[in-house]
């Protein structure tokens, strides 16, 4: 049973916008 | 069959051929007679000229074509001819026929940079010692084999007519025997022009060259001409081996036809992206072929490192330039930061390098393992590209640690 990859909408980017990737 | 590759393809020194490098080239000669016309010799009138084109046109034991010069007065005047080769050659022989006596003072002098600095060969004279400031027939040893020698050889009055002047540039150098490893021999034939300066004449007293024709008007018993029929040199066009013929470039420049994958105008150099060895002469037993570098197709450039050439034992030096493909090293045969290599495809394939690919959040870092392509993961994290969470573990909302452990 291999684990779903992220989902990158459940991350919180409030004081992390410099690491958000380009969507 | 292409006589620098053996029937195999291997590649073998080859050379051009033996030819008098003088026939049908042009001399300069600081003095000809004909201008203005005398009894005897009219520039203008074919039938009486004696231009210096007669040096090195097509002779035949009928018909002796000579050049000479004007006729000289008293005091003896240096006569200068100078044949320009247009291109380095190895010089075995310089040998003039005369018409006239020969003179009693001659010097033969080569250029190696197209006629700006000359260095002498070889001096004739009865009186070496007097005029050239050389004893005569000097030997030469090892420690003086580019050491231009006086003789009083070739000296004679007698034949006044037909006389030779030869000189052979090996003769009596010890190294000549072992020509391909000697580079001061290598040296010493090579030349681009070549000058004969006439110094004296047989004097006065005698008949060497002496102007019976009274063109002057009265002349005294003092004057001389020199005339020569034939300018020879012999030697091959150089090409360090690397070419069996020289031929003509688009703007007329003799040149060799180079191959062993080299150029320029005499072979001197490994032709771009061939330097895997650094440039030698082609000798006997070694054609010394420049080698390709090995890019793995990646590359077209590559210089050479006599560094890493001699820790190579002697074998490979080059060093790849701008490794293309995302791939790196001197022979670009791993893959450069932040790819890795796909052990499905050859090193060769454009595509033998891929993108690690890391994930912006789950990985530590963007460079992954260059054989495996494993990425780095932050904890809890799994996958290749660190893009999940491991077993045990659930997705949190922090970007900086996306994974904790499941309660």
């Amino acid at each position: 049973d291999v684990m779903p990859t992220f989902d990158m909408t459940l991350f919180d980017w409030t004081d992390y916008e410099d690491l958000r990737p380009d969507m | 069959p292409d006589p620098c590759y053996d029937e195999k393809g291997v590649p073998r020194r080859c050379i051009p051929e033996f030819v008098n490098a003088a026939f049908g080239k042009e001399v300069q000669a600081s003095s000809t007679c004909g201008k203005p016309a005398t009894r005897h010799c009219d520039a203008s009138d074919p039938r009486k000229a004696h231009p210096a084109s007669y040096l090195t046109d097509l002779n035949t034991a009928a018909n002796m074509t000579c050049w000479r010069s004007e006729t000289l007065h008293q005091s003896p005047q240096n006569v200068t001819l100078t044949l320009s080769l247009a291109k380095k050659f190895e010089v075995i022989y310089v040998s003039l026929q005369f018409c006239s006596p020969r003179p009693e003072s001659a010097a033969v002098f080569k250029s190696m940079d197209y006629g700006k600095t000359w260095v002498p060969y070889q001096y004739y004279s009865s009186q070496c010692r007097k005029i050239y400031g050389k004893p005569n027939k000097a030997t030469v040893t090892k420690q003086n084999e580019q050491e231009a020698l006086c003789t009083d050889g070739h000296t004679d009055l007698y034949p006044l007519t037909g006389g030779l002047i030869a000189f052979s540039t090996l003769d009596g150098r010890p190294s000549a025997q072992d020509f391909d490893n000697s580079p001061v021999l290598q040296d010493w034939v090579t030349a681009t022009d070549i000058r004969v300066i006439f110094s004296r004449p047989h004097l006065f007293r005698e008949l060497g060259g002496r102007d019976h024709e009274d063109e002057d008007g009265g002349a005294s018993s003092s004057s001389y001409y020199y005339a020569v029929g034939e300018f020879q040199v012999g030697g091959r066009c150089k090409c360090h081996g690397h070419a069996s013929r020289c031929t003509k470039d688009k703007e007329g420049k003799l040149v060799c036809d180079c191959k062993h994958n080299t150029e320029g105008p005499e072979c001197d150099r490994c032709k771009p992206f061939h330097y895997d060895r650094p440039w030698q002469r082609a000798t006997a037993r070694e054609a010394n072929e420049c080698l390709a570098c090995n890019c793995n197709l990646h590359a077209r450039r590559c210089r050479f490192n006599m560094e890493l050439y001699k820790l190579s034992g002697r074998k490979s030096g080059g060093v790849c330039l701008n490794c293309r493909h995302n791939t790196a090293g001197r022979h670009c045969h791993y893959c450069k930061e932040g790819f890795y290599r796909d052990m499905s495809k050859s090193i060769t394939d454009r595509k033998a390098c891929k993108a690690c690919d890391c994930h912006p959040v789950g990985a530590a870092g963007k460079t992954c393992n260059q054989t495996t392509g494993q990425c780095p993961c932050k904890d809890g994290v799994t996958g290749l590209t660190c893009n999940r969470c491991a077993k045990g573990y659930q997705q949190s909302r922090s970007p900086v640690a996306p994974c904790i452990i499941t309660l």
